[in-house]
C-alpha cells in the first residue's frame, strides 16, 4: 500500500543519510574559507558579549593564553548563569562588571548549575561520530581541535553546530526528499511536559525555566494556550547588552521588544507535517526550531534539531 | 597579521591560515 | 504542508501589539540594532611618527617584554628578526621537547609620506635547548596543521606594550 511504500521509501532514505554521515569528516563540511573568532579568557564577560552581538554570533570558543589551550565554549548558557547570579547577588554588581570569561566557571559553581561537558573531536573523523559526540554534549555544537603539527599545541579549527550539520545534510542528501512519514508518527515531538509561559510572565522566570530544563526555547501562549511567541536562550545576549542587568524586571513580552528587526520569526508545523518538508526548510532558511502546534494555533510540542538529528542518527 | 581599531579597551587581531586545503581567518579578541 | 512562520512573532507585529496591550515599559524598549559593523582591517598597525622613533620603541617594547633581536645589518634598518620565549605552562606529556621561541619578524613599510605599516609576520619555531626543529625539514607547503594563537597572542602583547607606552 502507499502507507507501505512511505515507510519503507523512509527507512532506506534515513539508512542512506546515515552512510552519508559515515563517509564525510566534520572538515567536509567546512567551507573553503571561513572565519572563527576567538576569545582570549582575560576578556570582560561583558566585553565578550559585544563582540557577540558586533559579529552577529551567539557562541564562541575560549583561548587560554596562559596554558595556550583551547578552554572551552562562551554560549548563551554563560550569561544565563551571570544573569542568575546577579538576580540572586544584586549587590555583587562591581563584581558580575568586572567578571573576565575565566571567571565563569566560578559561577557555575557557586549557583550550582553542571558545567558545560563540551566535547571535542578531530575535523578527519566521521561527520557521524561528531553528531553523536554532541548529542551527548548539551552545548549543541562541538569544537573542531587539531594539533599544531610543529609544537603540539591544541588548534581550534572551528565549531560545528546542530544547525550547520543538519543544513549540509539538507543540500547534500537528495534522500531527504523520501522522508514523507508525518513527524507525529516518529516519536520525535517533544509533547509532554512542554515548558511555557505567557506574555506577562516575568522574564526572569522565564531564564530560569531555560536554565533550570537545559532548554533554549519557550513558547509564549495567551490564556487560551494559543501560541504566540517563543522566548529563546539567545534573546538573553540583547537583555544584559552592554552590561546593563537593569531589565530583569521586563515581562516576557517586553523584553522580546528588545529583538532585532531582522529576526525571521518563530517557525511553527504540525503534526501531519513531514520532515522532507522540515528539512527544506532548514535548507532554506536560519530555523533553529519548529513549535508544533494544532488546527486552532493551540501550542501542542516542540520539535527541535536534536530531535531531528536523533531521529536521522538513531530512530528507526 | 591583520588588525582592527581598538574600541572598547578590546584589541582584535587576525591572521589567515591555511588548514589542509581550506583557509581559516582566525581571529582572536583580547582585553588592552 | 503546514510550516509557517507565526505572524505574531515577527518584531514589528509583536511590538504593536504590545503597545496596543498598553505594557508599561513598552514604549521605553527599542529594538537591538544588529549593527553588522563590518570589522574594518588593516595589516599591521599603522603609524605617523617618524620612522627612526617607531623602530625605537619597538625595540623599547621587545626589550620590555623580554624579547631579544638579531643586531641589524647596516643595509636594512628597517627589519628585525625577533626571537621569543613563549612561556606558557606546559604540562609536558613524557617531557616531550615543545619548540619554546618563537622568530617573527617585524618590518617597517612607508605606505606614503608621514604614512607608515608596522608588518608582523610569523617566522617559525626555534627550541631553547638548541635542537633543531622540524619546521625547517617540513616545507610551507606539506605544513597543514599551524596553530596562530601563539602568534596572535605575542603580537596583542606587543601591540598592547606600544600603545601603553606610547
Amino acid at each position: 500500500t502507499t502507507n507501505e511504500k512511505i515507510f519503507v521509501e523512509q527507512k532506506l532514505a534515513v539508512e542512506s543519510i546515515r552512510t552519508f554521515l559515515n563517509s564525510k569528516t566534520s572538515y567536509d563540511v567546512l567551507p573553503v574559507s571561513y572565519r572563527l573568532i576567538v576569545m582570549d579568557t582575560a576578556l570582560l564577560v561583558k566585553k565578550s558579549l559585544n563582540v557577540l552581538l558586533q559579529n552577529n554570533i551567539v557562541s564562541a570558543p575560549l583561548w587560554d593564553s596562559q596554558t595556550s589551550k583551547f578552554a572551552g565554549l562562551l554560549t548563551s548558557s554563560d550569561f544565563i548563569n551571570v544573569i542568575q547570579y546577579y538576580f540572586s547577588n544584586p549587590d555583587k554588581f562591581e563584581l558580575v562588571d568586572k567578571l573576565q570569561l575565566n571567571g565563569l566557571k566560578d559561577i557555575e559553581r557557586i549557583i550550582g548549575v553542571e558545567p558545560l561537558d563540551t566535547a571535542s573531536i578531530h575535523p578527519s573523523r566521521p561527520l557521524f561520530e561528531a553528531c553523536l559526540k554532541m548529542m551527548g554534549s548539551r552545548s549543541r555544537r562541538i569544537p573542531l581541535i587539531d594539533q599544531d603539527e610543529e609544537t603540539h599545541r591544541e588548534i581550534v579549527v572551528s565549531v560545528l553546530t546542530q544547525y550547520r550539520i543538519l543544513k549540509f545534510v539538507a543540500l547534500n542528501c537528495r534522500e531527504t526528499n523520501f522522508l514523507k512519514r508525518p513527524i507525529g508518527e516518529l516519536g520525535i515531538i517533544t509533547e509532554n511536559d512542554v515548558k511555557r509561559c505567557q506574555m506577562t510572565t516575568p522574564v526572569i522566570d522565564a531564564i530560569q525555566l531555560l536554565s533550570s530544563n537545559g532548554i533554549a526555547s519557550i513558547p509564549i501562549v495567551d490564556d487560551n494556550g494559543v501560541l504566540l511567541n517563543v522566548y529563546e536562550a539567545i534573546d538573553v545576549l540583547g537583555l544584559i547588552k552592554g552590561g546593563i542587568y537593569n531589565d530583569l524586571s521586563l515581562s516576557v513580552g517586553e523584553a522580546l521588544m528588545r529583538r532585532s528587526d531582522d529576526f525571521e520569526g518563530v517557525y511553527t508545523c504540525t503534526k501531519n507535517d513531514k520532515l522532507s518538508t522540515i528539512m527544506d526548510n532548514i535548507r532554506k532558511a536560519r530555523v533553529h526550531r519548529f513549535i508544533v502546534v494544532d488546527d486552532a494555533g493551540k501550542l501542542t510540542g516542540v520539535l527541535s534539531l536534536d530531535d531531528i538529528l536523533r531521529y536521522i542518527l538513531l530512530g528507526e | 597579521l591583520a588588525t582592527s581599531s581598538i574600541k572598547h579597551n578590546t584589541l582584535c587581531v587576525a591572521s589567515i591560515v591555511r588548514y589542509k586545503q581550506k583557509y581559516a581567518t582566525q581571529i582572536l579578541y583580547a582585553p588592552l | 504542508s503546514t510550516i509557517s512562520i507565526l505572524p505574531t512573532s515577527l518584531p514589528q507585529i509583536h511590538r504593536a501589539n504590545m503597545l496596543a496591550q498598553g505594557f508599561p515599559a513598552a514604549s521605553k524598549i527599542s529594538p537591538l540594532v544588529n549593527k553588522k559593523s563590518k570589522t574594518r582591517w588593516h595589516f599591521g598597525i599603522r603609524s605617523h611618527s617618524y620612522p627612526l622613533d617607531v623602530m625605537g620603541e619597538i625595540y623599547i617594547a621587545l626589550k620590555n617584554l623580554g624579547a631579544e633581536w638579531a643586531k641589524p645589518s647596516e643595509e636594512d634598518l628597517w627589519t628585525i628578526r625577533v626571537r621569543w620565549k613563549y612561556d606558557v605552562e606546559q604540562n609536558r606529556t613524557n617531557n616531550e621537547k615543545i619548540p619554546d621561541l618563537m622568530k617573527m619578524v617585524i618590518q617597517l613599510f612607508q605606505i606614503e609620506t608621514n604614512n607608515y605599516l608596522v608588518d608582523f609576520k610569523f617566522d617559525g619555531w626555534e627550541s631553547s635547548y638548541g635542537e633543531a626543529t622540524r619546521h625547517s625539514t617540513i616545507s610551507d607547503d606539506e605544513m597543514s596543521t599551524f596553530s596562530a594563537y601563539p602568534f596572535l597572542h605575542l603580537t596583542t602583547k606587543l601591540i598592547m606594550e606600544l600603545a601603553v607606552n606610547s
